[in-house]
């Protein structure tokens, strides 16, 4: 018989809405990566004000703006800050919580060049 | 702890008394109104007990410094609700008084009696939410009550010292409060 293969268990499956409930999949998701749906953890992240970039720039490319946000809001919550999904992270996400936003919206980099 | 920008508060001089209603248009029927008005009571009397700052229920919803209602999505203030679970409720910073609750949520006052599985504790969002009204922003401390999320059938209901010095950076303490009987409450907690 073969061993069944190990998987990653987080403890958020009955606690989020349908919305959240899908980030899940982006566990271990790095910068560079292009995976579809990332677009709704930055939409996450723009409405608690860890990113700000326009509505049409939100795509679902894993760039450096967005692991920023990531940093930040591990920063701010208290979690192990490593910039990446990890489980820990994602578990937050999952979590129902109150829609106040976190913190201002980070300066707008382009606005500063210009 | 942390505030809105600009560091708003009430600016009445203190001691003082706010006065706060339940919208008689947005109520929700599975909790009887009269338990909804006993956790609100508590848990403004949570706040109370550390600042100068009173509380007493309004009859007039319009006149009253802090509005309370629960709304389903879309309710004009630009902050949707989005059903069961994700956000929960939002509360204004002051001198809005705006504290609304999702109307999608299975709210409970005690969980022997609502045994959902994401039930959650009226009481820990209402603290929460009335510590937005009051001023204090999201915390990053995560055993306080003004951290932002909170987990179905979890009670948060104790300030803890956190969310106590941020509010009396704004109000002032209570005369009667005393810190070190927190702090030993909080030991006592700790061993049990």
């Amino acid at each position: 018989r073969t061993t069944p293969p190990a998987t990653t268990m987080i403890s958020t499956v009955n606690h989020h809405n349908s919305t959240w409930s899908t980030f899940g999949k982006f566990i271990d998701t790095s910068k560079g990566s292009h995976v579809s749906g990332i677009s709704d953890l930055k939409n996450y992240m723009q409405r608690f004000g860890y990113l700000q970039v326009s509505e049409t720039s939100i795509n679902d490319e894993f760039n450096e703006e967005f692991e920023v946000a990531i940093t930040r809001y591990q920063r701010k919550l208290g979690l192990t800050v490593t910039g990446k999904l990890d489980t820990e992270t994602i578990s937050q996400m999952t979590v129902p919580r109150c829609g106040v936003r976190d913190t201002a919206p980070p300066l707008n980099t382009h606005a500063i060049q210009h | 702890y942390k505030y809105f920008k600009g560091k708003p508060r009430w600016s009445r001089a203190m001691p003082t008394t706010l006065t706060y209603a339940f919208s008689p248009n947005n109520i929700i029927s599975s909790v009887n109104l009269s338990d909804i008005k006993v956790i609100f009571r508590r848990a403004f009397s949570r706040w109370s007990s550390v600042i100068p700052v009173n509380f007493t229920e309004a009859e007039d919803y319009g006149f009253s410094d802090i509005k309370i209602g629960f709304y389903n999505g879309d309710h004009d203030d630009g902050e949707p609700f989005d059903g069961v679970l994700g956000v929960l409720a939002h509360g204004f910073s002051p001198e809005s008084g705006r504290l609304h609750l999702d109307a999608a949520e299975t709210w409970a006052v005690d969980f022997e009696r609502e045994k959902s599985a994401v039930a959650i504790d009226l009481e820990s969002v209402a603290i929460h939410e009335i510590g937005h009204v009051l001023g204090l922003a999201h915390s990053s401390v995560k055993e306080s009550v003004m951290y932002p999320s909170l987990k179905p059938r979890e009670k948060k209901t104790d300030l803890k010292v956190d969310d106590i010095e941020g509010i009396q950076q704004l109000y002032g303490s209570n005369p009667n409060f005393n810190i070190e009987a927190l702090a030993q409450s909080d030991t006592s907690s700790n061993r049990g």
